[in-house]
């Protein structure tokens, strides 16, 4: 219905605005509706902006700051729709370590609402683990799962990027 | 809805039958580079009925059952069982099958049911049937790249 | 002409095959004309089969390995034709420390015969570098860039993820 | 041939005018995500001659040019010169202008010349017409995702 879309999209919108000042540390962002007369068959269109540049098309933004302005929306729809659990699968591979550390602290923020399952090559997602699980594949193309210790998967599986 | 364990038997490296027990908050799943850890995440999209065998990276469905190397056979079949545990205490395990002749099924507490049945059950508990609980690898800027109207439908979903 | 074509085609799937296991430690790839009897009018395509796995899709093939594959065969075509220079903007981000460290080796293996340009948030590929360039965004929006020394980079910049 | 040096001068994030000496071998280029990396790639691609926006991460060609900030006016040209030396010693410039108005012009050494004298420079040196020099940022698996056909492209010119 009109009414129950729209109320989603205004609280989802002020919760994408509030993530994104949070993990830019400042900018702004804001969703709007193509055309807001129909917004049942209206598109939903994403502007952004980090701190101190000029509001532009997001495709110039760079790879880092897509992904950041991603999870800020990912994270805006779970707000006002929890799920019961979160599957990401290495997002932080085009972030820079400032970035790493503001994704972390929005795993921490959220890890009380829903289950997090986070594959990851870097050291500091890891250190966040309430459980650290370690893939390994034998020399039979078989995949097996471990249960590790953050300092055997540095030195055994050689793994841990930083 | 609390997501207890995962287990994975025959479905694409996971030939030998491993049950993966999940936290309550934050797991993190690492390794090194092919050891398996997006196949885990394959395999519980794959179990709560994603029909596009592209979007688990394969050509046809029957990709998903371990294929064989040079020690080991081809599997017959693929299963993964995704064990859940309500508010109130009530465990319910979601489950599917490929066998190589393409047949398939859906189960529910071990009895088959159809994939609307599944499908039922993801609505009832909230997880998204358009997926936004999984970023997959390399697609964290799926969001942006998307058409106006495909975040449309996922805005729908939301409401 | 169509010696030409299959004299290159030749050449670049050896060095493929070459540097293939190489980078995997094993295993084996090849490249393969779809129409043998009409090179020129028939598409290259690409088999790979990490050690210990059976010969499947390319696409089944994880996101690091994909990364390497392609890398192996980029290389490949550098051996047959050299190019003056190589821009390589973070092509180790999907990648975990040890095939970090087999890029690396590519990278010193060539690094005689181009000049490389690589873009990257990795401790370990900055150690090699013979300048390294730091590039900051000030805060009016506006990029600059300047000669740093690693320690520096860690210490400054926030970056350096391994 | 070497590339000696690339110049930046309102080419996107680089309002200022900047130059960048490059050693022979191995530069690497590192800083926060949104300092200006990938921007710098860009600007080799675009003075090569580039005809794609879009590969550029840009809607049209004048996305190329600073667009200014909150405390910067936009510039009106963006501009980007690239410092060759041959094995004899002979030094060529190359270069790219655009003016917010679409004027657009190729240098060498300073005067101007037509899109195709660029890329007889280029194929006299065995700069890849078709972008192998380059690889993108998350673009790694290209070669690979690329069909059949666009792949042969890609051995045609390099026999
Ligand atoms: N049906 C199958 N049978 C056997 N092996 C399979 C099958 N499907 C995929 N694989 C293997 O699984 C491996 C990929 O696993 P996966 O994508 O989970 O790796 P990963 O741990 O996520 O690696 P990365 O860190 O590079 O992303 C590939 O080597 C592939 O050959
Ligand atoms: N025409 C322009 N005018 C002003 N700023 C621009 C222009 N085009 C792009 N930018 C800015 O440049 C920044 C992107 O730079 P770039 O892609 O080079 O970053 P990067 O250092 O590669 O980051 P990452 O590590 O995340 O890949 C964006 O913040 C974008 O807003
Ligand atoms: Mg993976
Ligand atoms: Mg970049």
């Amino acid at each position: 219905t009109r009414d129950r879309f729209m109320e989603a999209f205004e609280a989802v919108k002020e919760h994408f605005a509030v993530l994104f000042r949070e993990v830019f540390e400042g900018g702004e962002a804001r969703l709007s509706l193509l055309d807001e007369q129909n917004p049942l068959e209206s598109g939903v269109e994403i502007f952004a902006q980090p701190p101190g540049k000029k509001l532009q098309s997001l495709q110039l933004l760079s790879g880092g700051e897509k992904a950041m302005v991603a999870l800020a929306l990912l994270f805006a729809l779970f707000r006002y729709r929890p799920q019961p659990f979160f599957i990401l699968d290495e997002v932080d591979a085009p972030l820079d370590e400032a970035n790493i550390n503001r994704f972390n602290r929005l795993l921490l923020q959220f890890r009380g609402q829903t289950q997090f399952l986070v594959v990851s090559h870097n050291k500091r997602t890891m250190e966040l683990a309430e459980v650290l699980y370690g893939v390994s594949m034998g020399e039979g193309g078989v995949s097996r799962l471990v249960s590790v210790r953050l300092a055997e998967v540095e030195a055994s599986l050689g793994i841990g990027r930083a | 809805l609390r997501l207890r364990e995962v287990e994975l038997f025959g479905f694409k490296s996971f030939a030998d039958r491993t049950r993966i027990p999940l936290p309550d908050d934050l797991l993190v799943v690492v390794g090194p580079n092919g050891s398996g850890k997006s196949n885990v995440t394959d395999a519980v999209l794959w179990a709560l009925g994603e029909q596009s065998a592209k979007t688990l990276r394969g050509h046809k469905m029957q990709d998903v059952i371990f294929s064989g190397s040079h020690r080991r056979p081809a599997s017959g079949m693929a299963e993964v069982l995704l064990s859940f545990e309500d508010g109130e205490g009530t465990k319910v395990q979601l489950g599917r099958r490929l066998l190589r002749s393409g047949e398939s099924a859906y189960l529910m507490d071990g009895r088959g049911v159809r994939l609307k049945d599944a499908q039922e059950f993801m609505m009832r508990y909230g997880i998204s049937t358009q997926g936004t609980f999984l970023v997959e690898q390399g697609r964290v800027e799926a969001l942006l790249t998307a058409s106006a109207e495909e975040r449309r439908l996922i805005f729908e979903e939301v409401a």
